[in-house]
């Protein structure tokens, strides 16, 4: 199964 | 004070019909360099940062940075007023809580304008970071549209498997599968028909369907749309507005547990 990522796990929060 | 004009008005108006899908309401940051702003749908999941550059305008002033609060979806009924031809101003008076949107047309016979009421949003900025991406395919916008239109009737995801050779999309759902393959272009008359891909590294990414129907909406603005890609990496869908910036969307992927 494919689990859709958050784009916060990607980019930081500034 | 802020004030910026726009000859092509249309210009603004596709804009903000590309973006509205996706986030409802957004903070414009004004400044001396032009407007740019960031905002993320609902769900977290994608991400839109526009830049729309000063030099771009017919004429600009920004005396001073200012953070505009605007409902887009309000913004778009007021656009659809504009007749496809006017120039349109946008000003913010010092010390008011509202855009002003002026439109004129190109005879100079009619003149509209209208406030819509800045709002108080809280926003969160993101840190996007400078990516050397694995895989870059430029493609018409419009073919784009209709395989994103496409894979959506197979199913909600669809899979972008990028090689030297070509880009293929796919997708699965209940009622069967199927894919798109587009070779490289290797004679074209027209740039803006052209699918090029740039590739250091084969690519397979896995994203919902549904945040690429959104991002579609944009493409009435460019020819062509970049498709930046690195495994394991947020997609960067990129449409250019005009020469004076661009609209990136960025997607987060759907990764095996």
């Amino acid at each position: 199964t494919m689990t859709q990522k958050s784009i916060t796990f990607f980019f930081g929060k500034k | 004070m802020f004030e910026a004009r726009l000859a092509q008005g249309s210009i603004f108006a596709k804009v903000i019909e590309g973006l509205r899908e996706l986030v409802t309401e957004a903070t414009w940051e004004c400044s001396g360099n032009g407007i740019t702003l960031q905002a993320m749908d609902s769900s977290h999941v994608a991400l839109v940062s526009l830049v729309l550059r000063s030099d771009g305008f017919e004429t600009y002033r920004c005396d001073r940075n200012m953070s505009l609060g605007i409902s887009l979806t309000s913004m778009s009924k007021v656009l659809k007023m504009m007749g496809k031809d006017d120039t349109l101003t946008i000003r913010v008076n010092d010390d008011s809580d509202a855009i002003v949107l002026s439109m004129e047309s190109q005879n100079q016979e009619e003149f509209a304008e209208y406030e819509l009421r800045l709002m108080d949003l809280d926003s969160e900025h993101l840190g996007i970071p400078d990516t050397d991406y694995s895989c870059v395919v430029k493609m018409p916008s419009t073919k784009f549209s209709r395989i994103c239109r496409d894979m959506a009737i197979l199913g909600d995801s669809v899979t972008i498997c990028s090689t030297k050779d070509g880009v293929k999309f796919g997708a699965k759902g209940d009622v069967g599968q199927g894919s798109i393959r587009l070779n490289q272009s290797t004679n074209v008359d027209k740039e803006e028909d052209a699918v090029s891909i740039e590739l250091r590294e084969a690519v397979a990414l896995t994203f919902a369907v549904r945040y690429l129907n959104m991002f579609c909406k944009a493409a009435p603005l460019s020819n062509q749309v970049n498709l930046s890609m690195s495994e394991d990496t947020p997609l960067m869908c990129e449409f250019k507005v005009g020469d004076m910036g661009h609209i990136r969307f960025y997607l987060a992927p759907k990764i095996e547990d």
